[in-house]
């Protein structure tokens, strides 16, 4: 564990938060994309298998049960508690065109053709794409709440943390993980986008991100 | 470098 990571996995949870509270609080899930949410559940769960069969740490442990947790009450309250405020019209973004490619990547690139393994690695390759339908949203409607724009930073910045994770552990530890870094950087590109619409319009007080 | 995978990471 280093500075990197623990502040990537510190961000991600904040995110998760920040949405949930933000969902909750308000009652309603006005601008916030279902799709992305499921996708994210889906990410946790195929990459959470070995929650019960590999033990690493209380603190893997606990926050993977807690990522697993929140991840699907956010997708109830989306779905569920408060489907009445769900903009399914703007939430279009084809998933499948996300799901197949991904699940045929996982089947070529991967470490070793086991079940666990394969899943692991379509988690991998999906979360670098899960963000899409809800950035897809954000230009479809042409604005986002702030606070969802918190939550976008703070997820997009975990990743990117994580990338300094990586160079760490490859100079500490001479640890590379090939599949994980290049979908790491993939993910982060996706961001940079709405990273420069953050420092230059919500961080500078409009309160409420509109698109050009 | 050597290749670990990334299980002890979330």
């Amino acid at each position: 564990m280093n500075i990197f990571r623990l502040s990537g996995d510190v961000c991600h949870l904040v995110a998760i938060i920040i949405l949930f509270l933000k969902i909750w609080r308000s009652k309603s899930c006005a601008g916030i994309s279902g799709k992305s949410q499921l996708l994210f559940a889906l990410v946790f769960t195929t990459r959470y298998l070995d929650l019960f069969t590999a033990f690493i740490s209380i603190y893997n442990t606990v926050m993977k049960v807690v990522f697993l947790v929140l991840a699907y009450a956010t997708v109830s309250l989306i779905y569920f508690r408060f489907r009445k405020s769900y903009d399914s019209e703007s939430d279009s973004f084809r998933v499948e065109f996300l799901l197949v490619p991904v699940a045929g990547l996982s089947f070529l690139e991967n470490y070793s053709f086991t079940p666990l393994e394969i899943l692991w690695t379509f988690s991998i390759y999906l979360e670098s794409v899960a963000i899409l339908p809800q950035l897809f949203m954000i230009t479809k409607t042409g604005e986002a709440e702030s606070i969802t724009t918190h939550y976008l930073f703070f997820l997009g910045l975990y990743r990117t943390l994580y990338l300094a994770n990586w160079v760490w552990r490859y100079h500490e530890e001479g640890f590379f993980d090939q599949i994980a870094v290049v979908s790491g950087v993939v993910q982060t590109i996706f961001y940079c986008d709405f990273f420069y619409l953050y420092f230059t319009r919500v961080l500078r007080g409009s309160g409420k991100m509109t698109l050009p | 470098g050597l290749q670990k995978s990334t299980k002890d990471e979330l």
